[in-house]
């Protein structure tokens, strides 16, 4: 799976999230990617989120519409409301990770996985890839 | 305004202590251009959907991640692959699922949201859709590569069951 979601210099946000799938599927399996809300979601009102990870978990948390969500109606940040919806795909047996653009510039990334390949970079000179 | 991205190229499928320092090398230097591609884009003051399309065009022709070109293999040894896209201006969104044949899913999903009145389109159908937008088809050959067809050669000398393999080997 990749992805990316981004904030422009007007102030809007957009996420996009692309994916193979996973090996040796059947049955027409369809993850988590193309589902709006599961696997990608983006709000002004918030952020912009998508998702890698094992697809039926985050359709069943509703990951990415989660996280939007709790920033935009609990007033959590980008990280917390992350952070606290990873942590409930991994209470019910699931694995995977989020990146996240807020309203506000924030670019951040919660997984709960050994690896995560990501990168992020602001307006503010920050440029970083990470893969662990 | 200031802008801000952040790219990811799945969950890994190479344990730390599996990867080369060249195969690390790789995969930072693709992630990298990726990232450059949409970071260009805001900074020229583009928008962010063509920021995240940037970003995602690359990725998927990239054969060491899983969309598009180096995506996994199903059971039967094809590819079906799903993309999405959003707006957060107006939480306009597009979708495809379970297309073959399409080099880019992503902009199959864009054409979803932006060309039609549906969110999302599935299967034959969406490639219908997708021939109608003149969008760029290309072989089941364009996909595959040595690594991820191991993978699955793997995974069924396992004689796992399908529900097993998509558990395990995600």
């Amino acid at each position: 799976t990749v992805g990316a979601v981004a904030l422009d210099r007007n102030g809007n946000l957009a996420a996009g999230t692309s994916t193979g799938g996973m090996t040796g599927k059947r049955w027409n399996r369809i993850g988590d990617a193309p589902v709006i809300g599961a696997g990608t979601y983006a709000d002004n009102r918030s952020c912009a989120v998508s998702a890698t990870g094992w697809g039926e978990y985050f359709i069943r948390v509703g990951v990415a519409k989660a996280i939007c969500a709790r920033m935009e109606l609990a007033g959590d940040s980008a990280q917390a409301a992350s952070d606290a919806v990873m942590a409930d795909v991994k209470a019910l047996g699931g694995d995977g990770g989020v990146i996240v653009v807020s309203n506000s510039g924030d670019a951040i990334y919660s997984f709960n996985t050994s690896g995560m390949y990501r990168g992020r970079a602001t307006s503010e000179g920050m440029n970083e890839v990470a893969i662990y | 305004g200031g802008w801000s991205l952040a790219i990811h190229g799945g969950a890994g499928t190479i344990a730390r202590e599996n990867m080369s320092a060249e195969d690390d090398a790789a995969y930072r230097t693709s992630l990298q251009a990726a990232l450059d591609a949409g970071a260009k884009v805001l900074a020229e003051g583009g928008e962010a959907l063509d920021a995240v399309e940037a970003v995602i065009l690359l990725l998927e022709d990239d054969p060491r991640f899983n969309a598009g070109r180096g995506a996994v293999f199903t059971w039967e040894g094809g590819h079906e692959l799903d993309a999405s896209i959003m707006d957060g201006r107006d939480r306009d969104a597009g979708a495809v699922a379970g297309v073959t044949n399409i080099r880019h899913p992503i902009l199959l999903a864009r054409k979803v949201m932006t060309d039609s009145p549906h969110v999302m389109l599935a299967g034959k159908g969406a490639e219908t859709f997708a021939k109608e937008q003149g969008l760029e088809t290309v072989p089941a050959e364009w996909f595959g590569t040595d690594f991820r067809r191991e993978a699955l050669e793997r995974m069924k000398a396992k004689e796992l069951s399908a529900l097993d393999v998509d558990a395990k080997f995600g």
